[in-house]
């Protein structure tokens, strides 16, 4: 995995390659679990870093959950190496993963993904099938069972944000729900998407502040410092709803709803120049500067158990 | 493959609640195809929308007949998408040999 080439984007295929290649170097500190099949039979799998005991407090980061946003899948990569590189040379990571596990989920809408390799650079939902529609696909990010259906999502198949015909339709939401809820320990959840250099915390369905907005707030705020402290990248942060727009049935406000306390969504560069096309020169420098921001949010999970 | 040919991404910038209400009717007509990258929420944040080439005039049309501010922020999609792919190719190729 030393020469796998970091800075530019891959298929699908050379993902899922990178992962069995960084299990087979790293047997004891990393896993790869298949927790589904997508909605056209491809595995769904999630890369495990663990270092002893059973069933520990856990971080989950997932990347990708919309297909286009091709920048999170490869910062995933990147984190995944980076984590095998640090564990044992970093003092805060390798304290985080003597206490805690940390689950990775690179490509989270596989076949979204591969459409937009193959057919449709553009596309963003999965590519499930609509019953009386000729539109195809449901925003996954649109899909999870908080506030679902309220208004912040579509209820027209051929929009963009079609939060499908009940929530946890998609299999590729359901698989991760019924991961989160079979491990019963995950301590922060943390999906990355792209674009517009945001750093969010619940709630995304009402303007009600979460219980626990004010630590949220704090330690967003310390992480978009870390985050802005490498090359100047300037975030901006708060809660889905005041800091982008309403967004019903999100990931966060779901597993914020399951007492996942630390839950973040965060949007990386750019703020708009390339958006969704961002050149594959900015891959590695945008990866490097989230680190550092996932790393203060995995720290404080670490110092603050509950 | 879908091509992006003369598909251009604007960034639309609604000065108040009037004019958000009046990209969002832009958002509901589906003939064109426009695909909304970042959607229309409240005055001053940006809107950044992909327009299909045969609906560029029209939209930009409707956009200047009501006062409406806009920039071009993606000349050509399609151009972007060549270099990303010269690009992953290239490195591939590279990698092979």
């Amino acid at each position: 995995s030393d020469t796998f080439n970091y800075a530019t984007y891959h298929t699908l295929e050379e993902i899922y390659g990178f992962l069995d290649l960084l299990v087979a170097e790293h047997p004891q500190l990393v896993s790869k679990l298949q927790i589904g099949s997508s909605y056209e039979g491809r595995p769904i799998y999630v890369l495990k870093f663990s270092t002893g005991g059973s069933n520990r407090p856990a971080i989950w980061i997932d990347t990708g959950i919309h297909s286009r946003e091709w920048v999170t899948q490869a910062s995933g990569v990147w984190f995944a190496k980076k984590i095998t590189q640090d564990y044992g040379q970093d003092p805060t990571l390798t304290a985080i993963l003597d206490s805690l596990d940390i689950f990775l989920e690179i490509v989270t809408n596989p076949d979204g993904f591969a459409f937009t390799h193959s057919k449709n650079r553009m596309w963003r939902k999965t590519r499930s099938l609509t019953e009386g529609s000729s539109c195809v696909g449901v925003d996954p990010n649109r899909n999870w069972d908080a506030g679902f259906g309220l208004p912040g999502a579509s209820s027209n198949p051929c929009s963009e944000t079609y939060h499908g015909k009940f929530a946890n339709s998609e299999v590729e939401v359901k698989s991760i729900v019924d991961f989160v809820k079979n491990h019963g320990n995950i301590k922060a959840f943390i999906s990355i998407h792209s674009y517009s250099q945001l750093l969010m915390y619940p709630y995304g369905y009402t303007e009600e502040a979460a219980p626990d907005r004010d630590e949220l707030d704090q330690v967003a705020k310390s992480a978009v410092t870390a985050l802005t402290s490498l090359y100047g990248t300037k975030f901006e942060y708060g809660s889905i709803i005041k800091t982008i727009y309403q967004a019903s049935g999100t990931t966060v406000d779901w597993t914020y709803s399951q007492g996942i306390k630390y839950s973040f969504t965060f949007e990386l560069r750019d703020t708009g120049r390339y958006g969704f096309l961002l050149p594959a020169s900015q891959i590695v420098p945008t990866a490097q500067e989230t680190w550092l921001a996932l790393r203060i949010i995995m720290e404080h999970t670490l110092n603050h158990p509950y | 493959k879908e091509n992006f040919a003369g598909h251009q991404v604007l960034r639309i910038s609604a000065a108040d609640e009037a004019q958000v209400q009046k990209v969002k009717e832009l958002e509901d007509l589906e003939h064109l195809q426009l695909d909304f990258w970042r959607g229309p929420t409240h005055p001053g944040a940006p809107i950044d929308v992909r327009v299909p080439f045969p609906s560029l005039q029209a939209v930009k049309i409707f956009l200047e007949a009501h006062g409406i501010g806009y920039t071009t922020m993606i000349e050509d999609v399609q151009a972007l998408l060549d270099e990303e792919q010269e690009q992953m190719f290239a490195l591939r190729a590279w990698a092979r040999s």
